[in-house]
């Protein structure tokens, strides 16, 4: 474990309890992507399927339960508890132009051809392209409630420091994972636009509005 | 070496 590691899945909580919290507390998911939390919920699921067989640390798998139950929980709440407040019109991304060429990338490009290692890697590249959606949804309403750019920048900023931490682990540890470097990249690199409207405007006080 | 063996990340 390193520094860089885990200020990342520190980074990756606050983002989960955050958008619990917005949802739960304001009772309405204005302005959240069903349609991401989705994917986040098939990307814990395809990813922790070792959780009961194959133990690391206490602190590895305390934090896949909360990642796989908050998940679910947040879907629950979009889909079933305040679902009067989804804003399914907005909602429109074609997720399956992200499921099926991310499986087939899976089948094809991966470390071992036995089903939980094409999962795992099904599960690395869903989770780079999973937040599409949330963005899509933002440039078509135009604007974001600071709460949920605090929410997107937490969630990106996760795995900027994941790929610091494979570069602190591929100099101390000769650790080296092609695969979840180069997804990592692709997912930091479709935050960048995000990145740099809440540098400029949220932490200016303003709120979140893109050009439509 | 392409890759750890074992996931170890979350």
């Amino acid at each position: 474990m390193n520094i860089f590691r885990f200020l990342g899945d520190i980074s990756h909580l606050s983002a989960i309890i955050i958008l619990l919290l917005k949802i739960w507390k304001s009772r309405s998911c204005a302005g959240i992507s069903g349609k991401s939390q989705l994917l986040f919920a098939i990307v814990f699921t395809t990813r922790y399927l070792d959780l009961f067989t194959n133990f690391i640390s206490f602190y590895n798998t305390s934090m896949k339960v909360v990642y796989v139950a908050s998940s679910y929980a947040t879907v629950w709440m979009i889909y079933s508890k305040f679902k009067a407040t989804y804003d399914g019109n907005h909602d429109t991304f074609r997720v399956e132009f992200l499921i099926v060429p991310t499986a087939i990338l899976s089948f094809l490009v991966n470390h071992d051809f036995t089903p939980l290692e094409i999962l795992w890697t099904f599960s690395i590249y869903l989770e780079s392209v999973a937040i599409l959606p949330q963005l899509f949804m933002v440039s078509k309403t135009g604007e974001a409630e600071t709460i949920t750019s605090h929410y997107l920048f937490a969630l990106g900023i996760y795995r900027t420091l994941y790929l610091f931490n494979w570069i602190w682990r591929y100099q101390f540890e000769e650790f080296f994972d092609l695969i979840a470097i180069v997804a990592g990249l692709v997912q930091t690199v479709l935050y960048c636009d995000f990145f740099y409207l809440y540098i400029t405007k949220v932490l200016k006080g303003k709120k979140l509005s893109l050009p439509a | 070496v392409l890759h750890s063996a074992s996931h170890d990340e979350l």
